[in-house]
């Protein structure tokens, strides 16, 4: 059923001689069944939906195309839908940007987002990652709140020969970050990850933490880490984190499992910032610099 | 109706909007509406919302835990809890460890996570919070001969209620999958009936995604119960609408927060009513 949508609407084309108003509508509606289905928001498959109609009516039908080898093929009305509807969602979920900002000579990452979306585990996959990109990082464990947190970062950096920075008892986050960002210009770091801890956007007081420990570290890159099995609330949650505090990009985590991942498209969307990461598995190395095609194709089906 | 054909077209994307924003699912949301649409077609907006209600509120109903939520079949009582990673399974385990402990019944959490980070830490500070035991195993260990460990120690000491942690999986990973159902044929094997209760912990926040996770752990091990947690967001959880028809396994609790008391029983009409809120 997760294909359905798409081959629905090959289907509802095929053998069609030329797109019509009507045959159009009909091949949109199985790709909007698809598209909700795939967890991809309201008002963001009504904007897509609208723009391939406009598209595929109002462009002229290239019916004979050269691809990379030179060859020429013959293309049907159907499968000029199929691709404009893929270059749509490809668009919506570029651009290619996996670069991580620079300040100060140190690339300095802050992590947030809600509960057990990977915020931790990215930390140290991202540790990994600029490590083998000849950077020094420091990890900071700024999650005082759930119970063996710093324990679970140390152990993760202990895996991958990083050093991790943890507060003292009773100690505030904001402190924890700022002593960790001092560490690290005296230990001669160049990437700093801070972990936060999961929290709820509509939580005031934790997110005026959060705004605090932004304060106090400046960070080059704010990231937000979106769970690619969440649905339709995710558009809440990053439009009122992006509220607080000013993203930098975003990081689709859990994208081993079998959910479409729509969500992201909102979340691209309403944040405007790109998706720079991929959580692809719960060992440190699997992370992927986020490439639209591959979740285009997905969410698709 | 009252308001005229527009009026009625703008109720009902209303509606729908409201109900794919919480996650129904297009199919769900859309036999709702039909059923709306039906009895009180034409009708002014307060009289088509409580025609809805009432549907959702039906269905729900027959996923409503039945009996007295913290009863025991077994001695010892074993829990299996299951679910995808980050769902909140052990912190559920501590908060379901807690009600127990305040119940008066003597409780033993088993630490059947042994893959990953500081998992056996964070369910020893939970056993610690709630006044209870951990039993735990290596590092990279069996997690069966956890769980077994675990039934045999409650066994021997005359403990009322086990608890057995597994590790967050995704359901589209068979070798995870296939671990799970024997963690559960190896409970059986030691204590007739177990486990007694196997929860399925799922985030509120889920989409569609949901579905298949409810049927692919259901078929790992047969299910008897879902845990909704994280229902302190602002995500609704719509999801176990749209469950209720097709697996209906039924909701026990819903966790609404991080603290050891942010755990309740699951009520239809309380759900439904956020739902509308
Ligand atoms: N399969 C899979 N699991 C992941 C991925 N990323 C993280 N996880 C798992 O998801 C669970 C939660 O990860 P954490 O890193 O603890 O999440 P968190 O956001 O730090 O959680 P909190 O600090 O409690 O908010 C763990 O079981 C991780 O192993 C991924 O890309 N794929
Ligand atoms: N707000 C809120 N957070 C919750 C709730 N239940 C769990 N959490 C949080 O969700 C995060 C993940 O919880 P865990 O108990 O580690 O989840 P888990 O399923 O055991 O995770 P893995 O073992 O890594 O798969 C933690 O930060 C918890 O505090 C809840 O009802 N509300
Ligand atoms: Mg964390
Ligand atoms: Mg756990």
């Amino acid at each position: 059923t997760l294909t359905r949508g798409f081959d629905g609407a090959r289907e509802r084309l095929a053998g069609v001689r030329a797109l019509s108003e009507n045959n159009v509508d009909e091949a949109l509606r199985e790709v909007r069944a698809s598209l909700l289905e795939a967890d991809v928001d309201f008002q963001v498959v009504k904007d897509f939906l609208g723009r391939v109609k406009e598209r595929t009516l109002g462009e002229k039908v290239e019916t004979r195309v050269k691809d990379a080898g030179g060859q020429t093929h013959r293309v049907t009305p159907g499968q000029h839908f199929v691709a404009v509807c893929e270059q749509e969602l490809t668009e919506l979920m570029g651009p290619v940007d996996p670069e991580l900002s620079v300040a100060d000579g140190v690339t300095s990452v802050m992590l947030l987002g809600l509960q057990g979306v990977g915020k931790t585990t990215i930390a140290a996959k991202l540790a990994r990652h600029l490590q083998k990109k000849g950077r020094r990082p420091l990890l900071v464990a700024a999650d005082i709140y759930r119970p063996a947190a710093a324990d679970q970062l140390e152990q993760l950096g202990r895996s991958i020969d990083v050093r991790v920075h943890r507060g003292e008892t009773g100690e505030q986050p904001p402190s924890i970050c700022a002593r960790g960002r001092a560490l690290a210009r005296d230990g001669g770091y160049d990437a700093i990850i801070y972990d936060t801890a999961g929290r709820l956007a509509i939580d005031d007081e934790l997110m005026v933490e959060l705004e605090a420990i932004e304060r106090e570290t400046r960070p080059a890159n704010k990231l937000l880490v979106c769970d690619a099995l969440m649905g339709r609330d995710a558009v809440n949650v990053a439009s009122a984190f992006a509220e607080r505090i000013d993203l930098s990009g975003l990081v689709l985590t859990k994208i081993d499992g079998d959910s479409r991942g729509g969500a992201a498209l909102a979340v691209k969307a309403v944040t405007g910032v790109p998706i720079k990461f991929l959580g692809t598995g719960e060992t440190v190395d699997r992370l992927e610099e986020f490439r639209p095609e591959g979740l285009a194709s997905r969410i698709l089906g | 109706g009252l308001l005229g054909r527009d009026a009625d077209a703008a109720l009902f994307d209303e509606l729908e909007a409201l109900l794919f924003t919480a996650d129904l699912g297009v199919r769900t949301a859309e036999d709702l509406l039909e059923r709306a649409r039906r009895e009180a077609g034409g009708q002014d907006g307060a009289a088509v919302r409580a025609v809805l209600r009432n549907a959702i509120a039906e269905k729900l109903a027959t996923i409503e835990h039945v009996g007295e939520p913290l009863a025991t079949t077994g001695q010892p009582h074993v829990i299996l809890v299951l679910g995808v990673n980050g769902s909140g399974k052990t912190t559920t385990i501590g908060k379901l460890a807690a009600r127990y402990r305040a119940a008066g019944k003597t409780v033993l959490l088993g630490a059947g996570d042994t893959f990953r980070a500081a998992a056996r830490e964070q369910l020893q500070t939970w056993g610690e919070r709630a006044g209870c035991d951990v039993i735990v195993g290596p590092d990279g260990g069996d997690p069966a001969a956890v769980a077994f460990d675990t039934v045999k120690a409650a066994r021997a000491r005359g403990v009322d209620v086990a608890l057995i942690d597994t590790a967050g999986r995704l359901q589209n990973q068979a070798p995870l999958m296939e671990e799970l159902s024997k963690i559960a044929r190896v409970l059986g094997r030691d204590i007739e009936g177990a486990p007694h209760e196997t929860l399925l912990v799922l985030d509120a926040n889920t989409g569609q995604n949901a579905f298949s996770q409810a049927r692919q752990f259901a078929e790992a091990a047969p299910l008897t119960g879902l845990v909704l947690t994280k229902l302190d967001g602002t995500a609704k959880g719509g999801v176990i609408v749209g469950l209720a028809d097709e697996l209906a396994i039924p909701v026990k609790h819903v966790g609404v927060g991080e603290g050891v008391d942010d755990l309740r029983d699951f009520s239809a009409d309380e759900f439904v009513d956020a739902l509308f809120a």
